[in-house]
């Protein structure tokens, strides 16, 4: 299993929309500082389900629409898709490929999406169960997760051993 | 449930000891599952012993001992059951060129199983990828992402 | 008490928006004074919107951005009250390029009134410093300096 | 006022007895990941006066004393001495130089010295009052310490200012 595409537009600091195809293997994502690397990341995070709006280091959810530029007014919503190839049949489902995606508008409404179909966060979180995904701390690393892995307070390492289980 | 958890821990632990190993050529490492009535209740710690050094508190190792050992752990827990992407924001920052080159071996050894996506400011890090992406702002907050993507090609003598 | 901490205030302001535009290139900064009973109780506030972009929480800048602000804040003090000494750990480790250019071109321009002592893993921050000190462990455990000092001469051409 | 002379023995990873020559201008410390650049930060804050086991990241004062590697027993106390250049007189006393000393035995008993004469850290501590030396916030910086600069518990911001008044 693994990302092949991510659609985005009015997500954070991409008003217009933006694709980025992914392949098996590693990939590396370079550029300045804040030019929307770590966006990318949480648009990932956001559109698999992620409900905290501090993990996406805001204080409310509607602040991952695009609040404008210079010359862009803001966006009216944020919208994210992301393509999974299921090539080893890890997904309990007869697809070759899913996606998932999900929207937000300025008034907080919003929806999830199965292939194009409506649906609710749990039928997304059900898709994904045991396969690793979704389990955030399980997939995604960044900097400040090295000083809570390791610290005195168990509780996050605890929760990636139950992921393995 | 418990006894799940528990065989899963045993296997977490041995896989943490050799993963630690390869990233610190050497030393002792281990994860202790405190004892408590419930399992599922109980901490679980860790002991790391860079090569050569003496045991020491975890928050007496070094910036970047620290981001190995959550590495080796990660990648331990991966060898029981494998995420199918991992996405890594700039968790090379702290180590020395050495460490960086046993990081990127260790990813390379994984990607069987899983898709690695690392964000990364350091040329070692963008050299060892099969494809890059470049994302830029030409206009001022606006993301652009351009496709800087090689894919690798043999090198020719 | 009260009115040398205003007027101390006022000055690192001023300074924090003048330094913020040389690391920015541009862009806005402030830092707000919140109105309590007791100025010796009030919090202070930092803004910061980079050229282009609106303004937004300091949480949503990137990792980079951050640090750029943090380094704007110590120099914004440093221009009233100079530290005599400066050590700067590992604090270039998120800084593209461009912006490490910026900022040891800043750290160049403090020098009058600081020394500086900067730990680091880059190598531009290397070539930008005036003396080099090398830290081994040949013998596992045990620090040991190696002096690698040069004291730069002028390039003949 | 710069730094000239860091001697450091028994504390950390340096059992021996080591001498660092600094001069003014941009220095920089390099070498691989654990090797000891940052004990080095430690042992300066330390002899100024530092107070606090976890600022140091031990638990307990006496881990700064060398506990001993592959092929040394551990060190029975910890001695760092300070040289500082007063070239600038910010220094309220005649003296063109100032040595600061801190010892710590595996008893926790231990002393300061100013030029060789034992004194209290009270004494040290008056010595730099208003030089912009010991708020170790205001001289040294990491980049734990960008998260807590900007964070919104804003004691830490304040106490610089303070510094700086
Ligand atoms: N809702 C939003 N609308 C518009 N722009 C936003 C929004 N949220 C965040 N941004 C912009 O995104 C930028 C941060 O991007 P990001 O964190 O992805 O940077 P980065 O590429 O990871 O940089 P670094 O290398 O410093 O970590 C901020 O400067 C901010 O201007
Ligand atoms: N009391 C002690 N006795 C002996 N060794 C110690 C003691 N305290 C710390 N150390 C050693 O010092 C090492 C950490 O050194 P330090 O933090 O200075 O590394 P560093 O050079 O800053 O590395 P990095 O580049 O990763 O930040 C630890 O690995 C530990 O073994
Ligand atoms: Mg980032
Ligand atoms: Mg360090």
């Amino acid at each position: 299993m693994y990302l092949s595409e991510l659609e985005i537009i009015g997500f954070k600091s991409f008003p217009k929309k933006t694709r980025l195809v992914f392949k098996a293997g590693v990939s590396a994502i370079v550029g300045p500082n804040g030019c929307g690397k770590t966006n990318l990341v949480d648009a990932i995070r956001w559109v698999l389900g992620e409900q905290r709006p501090t993990v996406l280091r805001g204080e409310r959810m509607d602040q991952v629409i695009f609040n404008g530029s210079m010359d862009q007014k803001p966006a009216g919503m944020s919208e994210v898709s992301l393509t999974i190839e299921n090539n080893k049949n890890i997904l309990p489902i007869e697809y070759q490929q899913v996606t998932i995606s999900r929207r937000v508008y300025r008034d907080g409404t919003g929806e999830y999406l199965l292939n194009g179909i409506p649906c609710r966060l749990k039928d997304i979180v059900d898709l994904f169960s045991d396969t690793g995904v979704g389990a955030f701390a399980y997939s995604v690393m960044e900097q400040s997760m090295v000083e809570s892995l390791l610290s005195e307070n168990a509780w996050e390492r605890r929760a990636l051993f139950e992921e393995a289980a | 449930a418990k006894d799940l958890f528990l065989e899963t821990f045993q296997k977490v632990r041995g896989n943490f000891q050799s993963v630690f190993g390869q990233l610190f050529e050497g030393g002792e490492a281990d994860l202790i599952l405190e004892e408590m009535l419930d399992p599922l209740e109980s901490k679980i710690e860790i002991f790391a012993r860079p090569r050569g050094k003496r045991l020491l508190t975890l928050s007496q190792l070094s910036g970047g001992e620290k981001a190995l050992v959550a590495i080796a752990l990660l990648f331990a827990l991966y060898l029981v059951k494998p995420s199918p992407f991992c996405i890594l924001d700039e968790v090379d920052a702290p180590l020395d060129d050495m460490n960086l080159q046993r990081f990127l071996t260790l990813v390379k050894n994984f990607t069987a199983n899983t898709q690695f996506i690392i964000i990364t400011h350091n040329k070692q890090t963008m050299d060892a990828a099969d494809i890059l992406y470049g994302v830029t702002m030409e206009e001022p907050g606006v993301s652009k992402i351009v496709s800087v993507k090689f894919e690798k090609e043999p090198v020719l003598a």
